[in-house]
Protein backbone atom coordinates (compact mmCIF):
# COMPACT_ATOMS: atom_id res chain seq x y z
CA UNK A 1 0.00 0.00 0.00
CA UNK A 2 0.96 3.59 -0.45
CA UNK A 3 0.68 6.18 1.62
CA UNK A 4 2.29 9.66 0.95
CA UNK A 5 1.16 12.95 2.95
CA UNK A 6 2.62 15.57 1.53
CA UNK A 7 2.18 18.77 4.22
CA UNK A 8 1.57 21.05 1.46
CA UNK A 9 0.00 19.96 -1.70
CA UNK A 10 1.58 22.99 -3.65
CA UNK A 11 4.81 20.98 -4.32
CA UNK A 12 3.27 18.39 -6.68
CA UNK A 13 0.46 20.99 -8.18
CA UNK A 14 3.71 22.82 -9.14
CA UNK A 15 5.21 19.21 -10.32
CA UNK A 16 2.48 18.12 -12.27
CA UNK A 17 1.86 22.01 -13.60
CA UNK A 18 5.51 22.03 -15.19
CA UNK A 19 5.25 18.13 -16.94
CA UNK A 20 1.86 18.39 -18.14
CA UNK A 21 2.15 20.26 -21.13
CA UNK A 22 4.97 18.15 -22.40
CA UNK A 23 3.64 14.95 -21.69
CA UNK A 24 0.31 13.28 -21.60
CA UNK A 25 0.29 9.75 -19.67
CA UNK A 26 2.87 9.08 -17.09
CA UNK A 27 3.75 6.01 -14.76
CA UNK A 28 4.54 7.02 -11.55
CA UNK A 29 6.49 4.24 -9.73
CA UNK A 30 6.06 4.11 -5.98
CA UNK A 31 9.04 2.60 -4.07
CA UNK A 32 9.96 2.54 -0.77
CA UNK A 33 12.13 5.25 -1.89
CA UNK A 34 9.72 7.45 -3.08
CA UNK A 35 7.94 8.42 -6.24
CA UNK A 36 9.68 8.63 -9.58
CA UNK A 37 8.80 9.08 -13.08
CA UNK A 38 10.44 8.92 -16.68
CA UNK A 39 8.24 10.10 -19.52
CA UNK A 40 8.89 11.24 -23.11
CA UNK A 41 7.19 14.01 -25.22
CA UNK A 42 5.52 12.42 -28.28
CA UNK A 43 8.39 14.11 -30.61
CA UNK A 44 10.92 12.45 -28.63
CA UNK A 45 12.94 15.57 -28.00
CA UNK A 46 11.94 16.07 -24.26
CA UNK A 47 12.40 13.71 -21.67
CA UNK A 48 11.11 14.00 -17.91
CA UNK A 49 12.73 12.68 -15.15
CA UNK A 50 11.26 13.41 -11.73
CA UNK A 51 12.43 11.99 -8.52
CA UNK A 52 10.34 12.63 -5.28
CA UNK A 53 12.03 11.40 -2.34
CA UNK A 54 10.28 10.13 0.63
CA UNK A 55 12.04 13.41 2.31
CA UNK A 56 9.85 15.28 0.62
CA UNK A 57 6.66 14.04 2.35
CA UNK A 58 5.95 14.36 5.77
CA UNK A 59 4.85 10.95 5.93
CA UNK A 60 5.73 8.54 3.25
CA UNK A 61 5.52 4.74 3.52
CA UNK A 62 5.09 2.01 0.50
CA UNK A 63 5.35 -1.47 1.39
CA UNK A 64 5.38 -2.78 -1.99
CA UNK A 65 6.35 -1.45 -5.52
CA UNK A 66 3.54 -0.08 -7.04
CA UNK A 67 3.04 1.71 -10.66
CA UNK A 68 0.44 4.70 -11.03
CA UNK A 69 -0.16 5.21 -14.44
CA UNK A 70 -1.48 8.40 -14.66
CA UNK A 71 -3.03 11.09 -17.37
CA UNK A 72 -1.46 14.04 -16.63
CA UNK A 73 -4.69 16.34 -17.92
CA UNK A 74 -7.13 13.96 -15.13
CA UNK A 75 -4.56 14.67 -12.85
CA UNK A 76 -4.33 18.72 -13.05
CA UNK A 77 -7.50 18.99 -12.96
CA UNK A 78 -8.32 17.08 -9.44
CA UNK A 79 -4.66 18.83 -8.28
CA UNK A 80 -6.15 22.59 -8.86
CA UNK A 81 -8.99 21.27 -6.91
CA UNK A 82 -6.60 21.59 -3.98
CA UNK A 83 -5.29 24.99 -2.17
CA UNK A 84 -1.69 25.03 -1.88
CA UNK A 85 -1.58 25.22 1.44
CA UNK A 86 -3.96 22.18 2.07
CA UNK A 87 -2.27 18.95 3.21
CA UNK A 88 -2.31 16.42 0.54
CA UNK A 89 -2.02 12.34 0.42
CA UNK A 90 -1.63 9.74 -1.83
CA UNK A 91 -3.48 6.17 -0.99
CA UNK A 92 -3.37 3.52 -3.33
CA UNK A 93 -3.84 -0.38 -2.56
CA UNK A 94 -0.85 -2.52 -3.70
CA UNK A 95 -2.85 -3.25 -7.13
CA UNK A 96 -4.77 -0.47 -7.48
CA UNK A 97 -7.27 0.55 -10.19
CA UNK A 98 -7.61 4.18 -8.75
CA UNK A 99 -5.56 6.59 -6.86
CA UNK A 100 -6.82 8.43 -3.77
CA UNK A 101 -6.01 12.03 -3.47
CA UNK A 102 -7.06 13.85 0.24
CA UNK A 103 -6.61 17.59 0.67
CA UNK A 104 -7.61 18.61 4.17
CA UNK A 105 -7.32 21.90 5.06
CA UNK A 106 -4.63 22.96 8.66
CA UNK A 107 -7.45 23.60 10.42
CA UNK A 108 -8.93 19.90 9.71
CA UNK A 109 -12.26 21.15 9.42
CA UNK A 110 -12.35 20.59 5.77
CA UNK A 111 -11.36 17.24 4.00
CA UNK A 112 -11.93 16.95 0.17
CA UNK A 113 -10.98 13.32 -1.44
CA UNK A 114 -11.29 12.59 -4.82
CA UNK A 115 -10.10 8.96 -6.70
CA UNK A 116 -8.50 8.94 -9.98
CA UNK A 117 -9.02 6.35 -12.58
CA UNK A 118 -5.17 4.37 -13.64
CA UNK A 119 -4.32 3.89 -17.12
CA UNK A 120 -2.38 0.92 -18.43
CA UNK A 121 0.40 2.61 -19.74
CA UNK A 122 2.94 0.76 -22.37
CA UNK A 123 5.96 3.21 -22.61
CA UNK A 124 9.61 2.93 -23.39
CA UNK A 125 12.04 3.70 -20.82
CA UNK A 126 15.14 5.10 -21.89
CA UNK A 127 18.67 4.29 -20.06
CA UNK A 128 20.52 7.14 -19.27
CA UNK A 129 24.02 6.63 -18.86
CA UNK A 130 25.89 8.77 -16.44
CA UNK A 131 26.74 11.41 -19.04
CA UNK A 132 29.60 13.87 -18.93
CA UNK A 133 28.79 17.55 -19.10
CA UNK A 134 31.43 19.84 -20.56
CA UNK A 135 29.64 22.93 -18.86
CA UNK A 136 27.46 23.50 -16.00
CA UNK A 137 25.59 26.52 -15.22
CA UNK A 138 23.49 27.55 -11.86
CA UNK A 139 21.65 30.50 -12.20
CA UNK A 140 18.11 31.93 -11.11
CA UNK A 141 15.30 30.29 -12.77
CA UNK A 142 13.82 33.48 -12.95
CA UNK A 143 15.97 35.11 -15.12
CA UNK A 144 16.54 31.47 -17.38
CA UNK A 145 12.73 32.19 -18.19
CA UNK A 146 12.83 35.48 -19.13
CA UNK A 147 15.79 34.62 -21.39
CA UNK A 148 13.42 31.81 -23.00
CA UNK A 149 10.52 33.67 -23.07
CA UNK A 150 12.28 37.23 -25.02
CA UNK A 151 14.21 35.09 -27.07
CA UNK A 152 11.44 33.00 -28.24
CA UNK A 153 9.62 36.00 -29.76
CA UNK A 154 12.05 36.44 -32.36
CA UNK A 155 12.86 32.70 -33.47
CA UNK A 156 12.00 28.89 -32.61
CA UNK A 157 15.73 28.57 -32.13
CA UNK A 158 17.83 29.47 -29.47
CA UNK A 159 21.72 29.20 -29.53
CA UNK A 160 23.15 28.55 -25.95
CA UNK A 161 26.99 29.98 -26.18
CA UNK A 162 29.42 29.37 -23.36
CA UNK A 163 32.80 30.43 -23.34
CA UNK A 164 35.19 31.14 -19.80
CA UNK A 165 33.06 33.34 -16.94
CA UNK A 166 29.78 34.02 -19.65
CA UNK A 167 27.00 32.34 -21.26
CA UNK A 168 25.25 34.20 -24.47
CA UNK A 169 21.93 33.19 -25.36
CA UNK A 170 21.30 34.20 -28.84
CA UNK A 171 18.66 34.31 -31.66
CA UNK A 172 18.52 35.24 -34.63
CA UNK A 173 15.09 34.95 -36.68
CA UNK A 174 13.48 36.28 -39.76
CA UNK A 175 12.88 40.10 -38.61
CA UNK A 176 15.77 40.64 -36.34
CA UNK A 177 18.03 39.11 -33.57
CA UNK A 178 18.52 39.56 -30.16
CA UNK A 179 21.09 38.08 -27.67
CA UNK A 180 21.21 38.08 -24.13
CA UNK A 181 24.96 37.65 -21.96
CA UNK A 182 24.91 36.40 -18.36
CA UNK A 183 28.30 37.04 -16.54
CA UNK A 184 29.22 34.76 -13.72
CA UNK A 185 28.36 36.39 -10.56
CA UNK A 186 27.90 35.77 -6.58
CA UNK A 187 25.58 37.52 -4.09
CA UNK A 188 26.59 36.36 -0.85
CA UNK A 189 23.52 37.63 1.11
CA UNK A 190 20.96 36.25 -1.93
CA UNK A 191 23.20 33.26 -2.98
CA UNK A 192 19.98 32.67 -5.16
CA UNK A 193 20.80 35.81 -7.46
CA UNK A 194 24.34 33.87 -8.39
CA UNK A 195 25.78 32.79 -11.83
CA UNK A 196 28.04 29.76 -11.61
CA UNK A 197 29.76 28.85 -14.42
CA UNK A 198 31.67 25.70 -14.53
CA UNK A 199 33.33 24.92 -18.06
CA UNK A 200 35.84 22.34 -19.27
CA UNK A 201 35.29 22.99 -22.71
CA UNK A 202 33.53 26.03 -24.87
CA UNK A 203 29.76 25.39 -25.55
CA UNK A 204 27.79 26.17 -28.71
CA UNK A 205 24.14 24.50 -29.20
CA UNK A 206 21.27 25.11 -30.13
CA UNK A 207 18.05 24.48 -29.04
CA UNK A 208 14.31 24.65 -29.78
CA UNK A 209 12.75 27.42 -28.10
CA UNK A 210 9.41 25.48 -27.76
CA UNK A 211 10.92 22.44 -25.62
CA UNK A 212 12.67 25.40 -23.28
CA UNK A 213 9.60 26.97 -22.74
CA UNK A 214 7.97 24.16 -21.72
CA UNK A 215 10.71 23.63 -19.43
CA UNK A 216 10.37 27.18 -17.96
CA UNK A 217 7.06 25.63 -16.26
CA UNK A 218 9.42 24.69 -13.62
CA UNK A 219 10.25 27.65 -12.61
CA UNK A 220 8.09 28.07 -9.57
CA UNK A 221 9.51 24.87 -8.24
CA UNK A 222 13.20 26.11 -7.21
CA UNK A 223 14.94 29.70 -6.92
CA UNK A 224 18.20 28.08 -9.18
CA UNK A 225 18.07 26.37 -12.31
CA UNK A 226 20.86 24.37 -13.43
CA UNK A 227 22.33 23.84 -16.84
CA UNK A 228 24.72 20.99 -17.84
CA UNK A 229 25.50 20.60 -21.30
CA UNK A 230 28.10 18.76 -23.90
CA UNK A 231 29.16 19.42 -27.17
CA UNK A 232 26.79 17.29 -29.48
CA UNK A 233 24.94 15.96 -27.00
CA UNK A 234 21.27 16.30 -25.05
CA UNK A 235 21.22 18.89 -22.60
CA UNK A 236 20.19 18.46 -18.80
CA UNK A 237 17.98 21.28 -17.11
CA UNK A 238 17.59 20.78 -14.00
CA UNK A 239 15.25 21.79 -10.71
CA UNK A 240 16.10 20.77 -7.38
CA UNK A 241 12.99 19.77 -4.77
CA UNK A 242 13.21 19.89 -0.97
CA UNK A 243 14.20 15.97 -1.84
CA UNK A 244 14.45 15.07 -5.32
CA UNK A 245 14.77 16.50 -8.34
CA UNK A 246 12.62 17.09 -11.86
CA UNK A 247 15.34 16.99 -14.77
CA UNK A 248 14.27 17.54 -18.31
CA UNK A 249 16.97 16.32 -20.74
CA UNK A 250 16.70 17.68 -24.50
CA UNK A 251 18.06 16.41 -27.72
CA UNK A 252 20.10 19.71 -29.77
CA UNK A 253 19.26 20.83 -32.91
CA UNK A 254 22.14 20.07 -35.57
CA UNK A 255 23.03 21.66 -38.91
CA UNK A 256 21.19 19.60 -41.81
CA UNK B 1 19.08 24.74 -42.10
CA UNK B 2 18.93 23.08 -38.44
CA UNK B 3 17.47 19.74 -37.77
CA UNK B 4 15.88 18.67 -34.55
CA UNK B 5 18.06 15.97 -33.37
CA UNK B 6 15.89 13.14 -31.02
CA UNK B 7 16.58 11.64 -27.99
CA UNK B 8 16.49 7.86 -29.76
CA UNK B 9 19.82 8.84 -31.41
CA UNK B 10 21.44 9.35 -27.79
CA UNK B 11 19.83 7.30 -25.20
CA UNK B 12 18.82 3.57 -26.03
CA UNK B 13 15.83 1.71 -24.71
CA UNK B 14 16.16 -0.48 -21.86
Amino acid sequence: MLEGKFDEASLLKKVIDAMKDSVKLCNFNCTENGISVQAIDDSRVLLISLLIEAGSFEDYRCDRNIVLGLEMESLNKIIKNGNASDMLTLVAEDSPDALNLIFEDKRRDRIAEYSLKLMDIDQDFLKIEDMKFDAVVNMPSAEFAKICRDMKTLSESLQIIITKDSVKFNSEGDFGSGSVVIKSFTDLEKTEESVRITLEKPINLTFGAKYLNDIIKSTPLASQVTIKLCDKQPALFEYQLPSGYLRFYLAPKFED
Amino acid sequence: KLKQASLMSFFSKS
